[in-house]
């Protein structure tokens, strides 16, 4: 998926 | 969460650590980039403004509250505790040429146009090029602390991981962030004459000075 987040990476 | 982000995440924090303790330490800030600092402090204000609206897990709010809160100790230390021995002579990068076309790139190529992802994407584009400064001090000054290479190799080894990180998420999750991909490539380009000038000089004992 290449989408708005939420991000979970830091 | 796999093997390369979990040491990424930890090489990054080993990174911050490292600096923060060798301006603790030697009670000096001479070599280091306040510039930087500040971007970087800059970076995790305007990333993690989600601890205020999506919890993900108990290590992902931690970690965020940590590198924020080294951060900002890290431009405390330079720009108040220690100020007297800040070099910023040598500091002399025009960040306003890193901040003004990265923040009209955020606002062209974007996964969504709301405040919070656009600063998320500002804060993406401009992680990829905070360190300039702290390369551009020591190209001019010619050399850096061997414990500041040490800083700057695990801060580049990070991102370097992540893009490991992100071909294993692509390959078993289907996962991709293309924003974050393409930043994290430029990113960790721009460490790879260090990388080099690392391996070949400083683990062999020696100093890392650049020709004249």
């Amino acid at each position: 998926a290449d989408e708005a987040g939420p991000h979970d990476e830091l | 969460m796999n093997v390369f982000r979990l040491t990424g995440d930890l090489s990054h924090l080993a990174a911050i650590i490292i600096l923060l303790l060798k301006i603790w330490k030697s009670r000096s800030c001479a070599g280091i980039s306040g510039k930087s600092q500040i971007l970087f402090a800059i970076v995790f204000t305007t990333r993690y403004l989600d601890l205020l609206t999506s919890f993900i897990s108990l290590y992902n709010t931690s970690m965020k509250l940590i590198y924020v809160g080294c951060a900002y100790a890290t431009v405390y230390l330079i720009y108040v505790k220690f100020r007297a021995t800040y070099d910023g002579n040598h500091d002399s990068f025009r960040v306003e040429f890193l901040i003004v076309p990265v923040g009209g790139l955020a606002v062209l190529i974007n996964h969504s146009f709301a405040p919070l992802e656009i600063l998320w994407t500002f804060s993406i584009y401009l992680e990829s090029v905070a360190i300039l400064p702290q390369l551009f001090m020591i190209s001019k000054t010619g050399e850096a602390e061997t414990i500041t290479t040490h800083y700057l190799f695990c801060l580049g080894l990070y991102r370097a991981l992540y893009l490991f990180n992100w071909v294993w998420r692509f390959y078993f999750e289907g996962f991709f962030d293309m924003i974050a991909i393409v930043a994290g490539l430029v990113q960790t380009v721009l460490y790879c004459d260090f990388f080099y000038l690392y391996v070949t000089k400083v683990l062999k004992g020696k100093k890392l000075s650049l020709p004249a």
